[in-house]
């Protein structure tokens, strides 16, 4: 309906408390490294033989539970970049980011990004960057095909596309939509 | 792993995005409040552990599981408020009085803020427009002539 | 006030007491 509007997501590395948005993406996991042992919390691990989990583990947390133990003086855990993210990875984007399936890899590829601006990491004005860059790089084709999808199926324009992308993709529609019926008079 | 019943209800609220109004979800919500008690119990048995007996080795446990617990909060509080901005929408949508479908979909607790909006909003229209007031839920897009 | 009463009502007075605030709301944009 047009009169919900739903808390947005937040821009950059901040995030909106009560946005749904943010929450979901918030849920993506990052590989996580354990700088301190968990006493009584052995159960969560996938082998749970022991009371606790041992400094040194690796596991995968959820960005909010990296974020939350992550303090920069009593560091609880190291956080490591996901591949996508990765020198690899950035250099095939800055190749050429028209080919890259982003929803499979995403579905959270800028705002997940952005997120990882929060842990210092050496590597954070290159992720900034590339970031940019593939936005840049992708915008111009989901703007004119939103713009030139009139009254036709647009899940294949819109299949690899990340979350970002596909509410922009959905907005350029929208607009497209409302002008072919202002121009019909309806 | 904690909070997954927590992330379970904002999931199923964002696959209605259209902003549609599912049925109130009692039981996951009484589910994520259960999983606080016992986050909380487990911590304050801890804290005071490691505050009578010095053992400082279960602060990352504590501060593991107090992550969780403002987790569920989070999730908890964005279920309600988001399933709010829906219920207002109703009122632009269909006016003061809802379907029985719609209102089947809404919990007690919720029929009795949208009841208190609908006063807000009439106590607001009242003030506009001189005597008669002004109904601002009506002509929302522009008459066809 | 009224959302303030609501998530009071229904979430918040049934949290850890340390978890009961509604400060959150000032964050939703306008």
């Amino acid at each position: 309906s047009e009169a919900y509007m739903p808390v947005s997501a937040g821009l950059g590395s901040e995030e909106n408390f009560l946005s749904l948005e943010d929450i979901i993406m918030s849920h993506e996991k990052l590989p996580c490294r354990l700088e301190m042992t968990l006493p009584r919390l052995g159960f969560l691990d996938k082998s749970g033989e022991s009371d606790s989990i041992p400094e040194g583990t690796k596991m995968e947390l959820p960005l909010w539970l990296a974020k939350g133990l992550y303090d920069k003086k009593r560091k609880i855990v190291s956080v490591e970049l996901p591949k996508i993210y990765k020198e690899g990875w950035r250099t095939v984007f800055n190749a050429d980011a028209n080919v890259v399936d982003l929803h499979r890899l995403g579905p959270y590829y800028y705002s997940f990004g952005c997120q990882l601006l929060n842990f210092d990491s050496p590597e954070n004005p290159e992720i900034a960057q590339t970031l940019l860059q593939t936005f840049v790089g992708r915008f111009r084709r989901i703007m004119d095909s939103s713009q030139n999808a009139y009254n036709e199926d647009t899940s294949g324009l819109v299949s690899r596309l990340d979350e970002l992308e596909r509410i922009l993709f959905h907005a350029g529609q929208k607009g497209l939509n409302e002008f072919q019926r202002w121009e019909k008079g309806q | 792993m904690f909070c997954e019943k927590a992330i379970e209800l904002i999931r199923e609220l964002h696959r209605s995005g259209d902003g549609s109004l599912p049925a109130f979800n009692e039981d996951g919500v009484r589910q994520v409040l259960e999983e606080m008690k016992a986050l909380y119990e487990q911590n304050q048995t801890d804290v005071h552990e490691a505050k009578s007996d010095g053992r400082s080795d279960l602060i990352p446990t504590i501060t593991f599981r107090h992550c969780c617990l403002l987790r569920n909060r989070r999730c908890i509080v964005s279920y309600l408020y988001d399933r709010l901005l829906r219920i207002r929408a109703l009122r632009w949508e269909y006016g003061s009085v809802l379907p029985s479908a719609l209102r089947f979909q809404m919990s007690a607790d919720e029929m009795v803020w949208f009841n208190q909006y609908k006063k807000s909003l009439a106590t607001y229209m009242r003030s506009l427009g001189g005597d008669e007031g002004l109904d601002v839920t009506q002509d929302l897009t522009p008459p066809k002539s | 006030a009224n959302t303030e009463t609501y998530l009071k009502n229904v979430a918040l007075k049934h949290m850890p007491p340390n978890l009961q605030t509604v400060d959150f709301l000032k964050s939703v944009p306008k």
